[in-house]
């Protein structure tokens, strides 16, 4: 009864994660191998690419100016590339938190405990959840749309070349494990429900929820890859290459900030980034 | 902390569009 527990609680976790994440793993590898008949993505690789693709980044997610923050967007192809981002990333925020609405027991936990939770894992999730969208060459962004060449992300000016490649680096060592969006969604959720969060006031109900998806996790790995040894510890320990790589990014966007007058910081990427480490 | 992390703690309370962010 337990495994099939195990098992039940896995499907859950698959089933919201198709239901919130809209660009799955199979999806983009579909796409990234070109078998996915006519949806073939816009290729930007340099700057004269960058200014054609620009109208489909913009449709295909919120863009800088219907923020209206109340001034023209600024100059500089890096700026308003990086505002896409920005725009792209508040919304996979709100992805990952209907996510782990949907963990049994997230919404029980104490409020603040939740918020602790969010601020810490998200940043985590969202660059995991970068790596299937990589190859060694480049991602996919905006919704698989268009794919943007590592060589023109590095050849942007600094520190904007600097905020991808340590992505990519750990993208194409993680994808060597094979992950399925099963595994992911399971993955996804043990990080969330990490206990040692600094902040959190009831660690005992944390650490007992993950302690299921980490046995729902192992189980499900040991049923989908049997051939693959010792993978959940290979998983887990990128646990600890996502938490560097958060601090690093973190400390980017503060050099952003000073060193770029006119920078708007979306608001609520603001209220997860500060105090933050 | 909930005070500091309005749109955080707006997300967990209901579904928020992303007009709204």
């Amino acid at each position: 009864p337990e495994a099939a527990d195990l098992r039940a609680l896995a499907r859950h976790l698959y089933e919201a994660y198709l239901k919130y994440f809209p660009l799955t793993k199979a999806k983009a590898r579909a796409i990234l191998s070109g078998k996915s008949g006519d949806n073939v993505p816009f290729v930007i690789h340099d700057i004269k690419s960058l200014m054609e693709g620009e109208q489909l980044i913009n449709n295909g997610q919120t863009s800088f100016q219907e923020h209206n923050i109340g001034s023209d967007p600024p100059d500089g192809v890096e700026l308003r590339f990086f505002y896409s981002c920005q725009s792209r990333s508040a919304e996979a925020v709100r992805e990952v938190t209907e996510f782990a609405k949907s963990i049994p027991g997230f919404v029980n936990l104490d409020l603040n405990d939740q918020v602790t939770l969010l601020k810490y894992g998200v940043i985590e999730v969202l660059i995991l959840m970068m790596s299937p969208l990589m190859n060694k060459d480049g991602t996919l962004i905006s919704y698989g749309q268009i794919f943007m060449t590592r060589e023109f992300l590095k050849s942007l000016r600094k520190p904007f070349c600097q905020m991808l490649e340590p992505k990519f680096d750990f993208s194409v060592k993680f994808n060597t494990l094979e992950l399925d969006d099963s595994d992911m969604a399971l993955f996804l959720a043990v990080i969330i429900l990490s206990g040692d969060r600094p902040g959190l006031l009831n660690v005992k109900p944390i650490e007992q929820l993950q302690e299921t998806v980490l046995h729902s996790l192992e189980l499900h790995l040991k049923i989908n890859h049997p051939d693959s040894l010792q993978l959940f510890a290979k998983v887990l320990q990128k646990m600890t290459d996502l938490r560097q790589m958060v601090t690093d990014h973190v400390q980017l966007i503060q050099l952003l900030k000073k060193t770029e007058v006119d920078m708007f910081l979306h608001p609520l990427l603001q209220e997860i980034m500060k105090d933050l480490y | 902390l909930k005070e500091k992390h309005k749109i955080l703690h707006r997300l967990l309370q209901n579904s928020t569009s992303p007009v709204e962010l």
